[in-house]
C-alpha cells in the first residue's frame, strides 16, 4: 500500500536538523 | 502523453451549469448545515476536521470517520476545513480523483498537504479577530505546534474545543465504539514476552538523560505490541482503544476492563499491584489519570508524532520530557531474530493470492472470466477486483489458523483506474478486464505471525516499451548497499532516490512514498521506519516496503511493491555497510520485463531473487498441494536471459 510523501514543512525541518548534525 | 480529462463523466465537473456530479458523489448539504449550527454555537468562524483518531492513526475506525462523514471523501489522507460560507479538503496525489469523484460541490479541493497552506486560505477566509476551532484529541503535539506556529500574530485565534462539533453534527447516526474481546498473542507469535519488553523499557527510562519516571504510550501498535494483546477496533487492524501510562513501579493500561476475559485477565496480573503487575483503568479516564499523575514529583516521556495535544496540554511543560518517537516505537521497529523469522514466515504464503492474476495472462481473456467467477465466489461479470470483497472474502476463507483476513482494502485496478494509487472498485464505479490493459493488485493480509504487503502488476497483452519499469525496481533492491556508519546516519531519505532515478532521468516521477515499515500481525504502514525525510535512518532489523511506480493519469498505473529486511551487506571489508534482504516471494510479470534495459548485473540480481522464490515458496506450494501454483511458480521463475 502507498504511503503518503511527508509534506515539505517536515522536510525543512528534517534538512535543517541534518546540517546542523554534520556541522557540528 | 496529456491525460485525456475532457469529457470524463466519473469526476465531478462544478463549472458547468447545473454542476456534474458523478453517481459516486455525496450530497452532504445537510451535514454542513448541522457543523455549522454548531459552529455558531461555540462562536467559531472555522473549524479543523483531521482525517485521524484520538491515537493519531492512519487508518481509523469507523466512529472515527468524521471528515468521511462531513466531506464525503474516503480516502486515508486528508485534512477538511469548514467556515461559515464554504468548506475544503486538502489531501495528495494519491487521492485527488477519489475526492473529485466523492465530494460534491459544496467542497473545494486542495492539492496540497502541508499544515501551511491550510492556514494560508484559512488567513484569507476568516476575518481578522475570528476564532479557529479544532479539537485538541485530533492533533498531535506536533500538528498543534505547526498551527499555532502559523497562527501566530495573525490576530485570528486557534481555539481547543475538547467537545468535537461533528459528533454533535452527526449525532445518533455515529457508529458505537467496538467491544469484542481483546485477547493475547499466543508465546509461538511473539518476539518476547509483555514482561520482557516492559523491563527493557523501563532500563531504557532508568538510563535516559532525563530519567523520566513515567512513559505515556498514545499509538494503539505501541501499547498491543508491548503487552502482545490484540483484538480488532479498525478495519484491517488488530487494534484495541487503549494508553499505557508506565513507570518505575506501575504499569496502568486505560481499556474498557469488560473487553477481557478471566484468562487474559490472568496473563496480565491484574490482580496485584507490585511493578509487574497491570492495573487496568478505563479508557476514558486517561485525561485525568494523567493530569493526576502529573501533579506528583515526576517527570513524563511523550512521542511528539503520536502524543495530542489534549494530553499534552494537562502535563505541566517542566515536568514533561520529549522526544519525536517513543522508545516503544523505536524499539518495536527493529525486529529480533524471532520477530524477523515470524515475519518472513507469513510472506511465504502469500504466492497464490497473486498467481491467478498471471493464470488470466497466459490463458486468455475468455478464462480470466471463467476464473474470476469460480475463484472470487460473487463475481458477477468481469470486473477488475475486489468489489464486494473478493480478495477479502479469499482471504478470510484461508484455512490457516493464525489467518486473521486482509491488511487493507485491496487495491484492484485495471487502465485508467490503476492511475489512481490508492483505486478499489465499488458497485457504481468498476471496469470491465481487458487484455489490452494493465492491471494491478496491491494485496495484503494479517497473520499471527505476520502482516504482509504485495503489489505486482501486470499486461495480458503487449505493453509499450513506454510501460516496461522493471529496470527501476531492480536498482531500488540489487544494487544499493549504504554506510550504516553512525558518522553519517544514512536515512532512508537518501536511499530513495535510487528507486526514482529511472524514472527521474527520463523526467518522470512518482506522487506517494517509496516504502514503509511494517508489523508483527500489526500497522500495514508500521512507522517511522520508511524513506521519507520524518522516518528514522535505517537499521539491522528493520522491514520495509520498496515499492516505485508510475502513474500515467487517464490511461494506466504500475506499482510494484516488495518488503524487505535491512541487513548487513557483504562487501569486501565487511562490517560497514547495509542493505536489503527482500522477503515478498512472487515473481514480476515477465511481459513487462525489458531485458535488453538491464545490466548484466541486475540480471543477474533478478535471476538470483527467482531462484531464492523457487527454494523458498516451491516447498510450502507442494506442502498444501497447491499445484497448479507451484507449476505456474515453476514457469515464471525461469531464468531471464539477455
Amino acid at each position: 500500500m502507498a504511503p503518503i510523501t511527508t509534506s515539505l514543512t517536515s522536510m525543512w525541518v528534517a534538512f535543517t536538523l541534518a546540517i546542523l548534525s554534520w556541522s557540528s | 502523453p496529456q491525460p485525456g480529462y475532457l469529457g470524463r463523466e466519473d469526476v465531478r465537473n462544478c463549472s458547468t451549469n447545473p454542476p456534474h456530479l458523478p453517481v459516486t458523489a455525496a450530497n452532504t448539504t445537510i451535514q454542513l448545515a448541522a457543523l455549522r449550527q454548531w459552529m455558531q454555537a461555540w462562536n467559531l468562524t472555522a473549524y479543523i476536521v483531521p482525517d485521524t483518531d484520538a491515537h493519531m492513526s492512519e487508518y481509523i475506525g469507523k466512529h472515527d470517520e468524521r471528515r468521511a462523514w462531513i466531506s464525503g471523501f474516503t480516502g486515508s489522507a486528508g485534512t477538511a476545513v469548514v467556515t461559515m460560507g464554504k468548506a475544503a479538503v486538502w489531501t495528495d496525489s494519491r487521492y485527488w480523483t477519489q475526492a473529485d469523484r466523492q465530494m460534491d460541490c459544496n467542497w473545494e479541493l486542495k492539492k496540497e498537504v502541508s499544515i501551511s497552506s491550510i492556514v494560508t486560505w484559512i488567513l484569507a477566509e476568516v476575518p481578522a479577530g475570528g476564532h479557529v476551532g479544532f479539537d485538541p484529541f485530533l492533533l498531535s503535539v506536533d500538528s498543534w505546534e505547526n498551527y499555532n506556529l502559523e497562527f501566530q500574530d495573525s490576530n485570528r485565534r486557534l481555539v481547543s474545543v475538547p467537545t468535537n462539533l461533528v459528533d454533535l453534527a452527526w449525532g445518533s447516526d455515529r457508529p458505537p465504539m467496538p467491544s469484542q474481546p481483546i485477547y493475547a498473542l499466543p508465546k509461538e507469535f511473539t518476539g518476547s514476552t509483555w514482561q520482557e519488553k516492559v523491563s527493557t523499557v523501563r532500563s531504557y527510562m532508568k538510563n535516559h538523560a532525563m530519567a523520566p519516571t513515567g512513559l505515556l504510550l498514545s499509538a494503539l501498535d505501541e501499547t498491543a505490541w508491548l503487552f502482545n494483546l490484540r483484538s480488532g477496533d479498525i478495519p484491517y487492524n488488530p487494534f484495541f482503544y487503549s494508553y499505557t501510562l508506565l513507570t518505575d513501579s506501575s504499569i496502568r493500561l486505560f481499556v474498557n476492563k469488560s473487553r477481557f476475559s478471566l484468562e487474559t485477565l490472568q496473563y496480565l496480573n491484574t490482580s496485584c499491584s507490585s511493578p509487574m503487575c497491570v492495573q487496568l483503568e478505563d479508557y476514558s479516564q486517561v485525561r485525568d489519570s494523567v493530569k493526576a499523575y502529573a501533579s506528583g514529583n515526576v517527570t513524563i516521556l511523550i512521542g511528539l508524532s503520536y502524543t495530542t495535544y489534549g494530553l499534552y496540554e494537562v502535563i505541566p511543560k517542566e515536568k514533561l520530557v520529549t522526544q519525536e518517537y517513543s522508545p516503544v516505537m523505536l524499539m518495536k521497529a527493529v525486529k529480533n531474530s524471532r520477530e524477523q523469522a515470524l515475519l518472513k514466515a507469513s510472506h511465504i504464503r502469500e504466492l497464490p493470492f497473486f498467481s491467478p492474476t498471471s493464470k488470466m495472462e497466459a490463458e486468455g481473456q475468455e478464462l480470466v472470466t471463467m476464473i474470476y467467477s469460480s475463484l472470487y465466489l460473487s463475481a458477477p461479470s468481469m470486473v477488475t477486483g475486489q468489489s464486494w470483497g473478493r480478495w477479502g472474502l479469499e482471504r478470510q476463507m484461508e484455512n490457516e489458523s493464525f489467518s486473521s483476513g486482509p491488511s487493507f482494502e485491496t487495491i484492484s485496478a485495471s487502465g485508467l483506474n490503476a492511475a489512481l494509487a490508492h483505486y478499489s472498485p465499488t458497485k457504481d464505479l468498476h471496469r470491465k478486464l481487458s487484455s489490452d490493459e494493465m492491471y494491478l493488485v496491491d494485496s495484503g493480509g494479517q497473520y499471527w505471525d505476520g502482516t504482509t504487503d504485495i503489489t505486482r502488476t501486470v499486461h495480458w497483452g503487449t505493453p509499450t516499451a513506454f510501460q516496461k519499469v522493471r529496470k527501476a525496481k531492480v536498482d531500488s533492491l540489487g544494487s544499493i548497499q549504504w554506510s550504516r556508519s553512525n558518522l553519517f546516519s544514512l536515512s532512508g531519505r537518501m536511499v530513495e532516490a535510487f528507486a526514482r532515478r529511472a524514472l527521474w532521468e527520463v523526467g518522470l516521477n512518482y506522487g506517494h512514498g517509496t516504502g514503509h515499515g511494517i508489523g508483527n500481525f500489526l500497522c500495514v504502514h508500521e512507522w517511522p521506519v520508511g524513506f521519507q525525510s520524518n522516518n528514522i535512518a535505517m537499521a539491522k532489523g528493520m522491514f520495509t516496503s520498496i515499492e516505485p511506480g508510475y502513474y500515467q493519469d487517464g490511461e494506466f498505473g504500475i506499482r510494484l511493491e516488495d518488503v524487505a529486511l535491512v541487513v548487513e551487506a557483504k562487501t569486501k571489508h565487511p562490517g560497514a555497510y547495509l542493505t536489503f534482504e527482500v522477503v515478498s516471494f512472487v515473481p514480476y510479470d515477465r511481459n513487462l520485463i525489458d531485458v535488453s534495459l538491464l545490466s548484466p548485473e541486475q540480471l543477474q540480481y533478478l535471476n538470483q531473487y527467482y531462484q531464492t522464490i523457487r527454494e523458498k515458496v516451491g516447498p510450502e506450494l507442494q506442502r498444501r498441494q497447491l499445484l497448479e501454483e507451484f507449476a505456474w511458480l515453476e514457469q515464471h521463475t525461469q531464468p531471464l536471459s539477455a
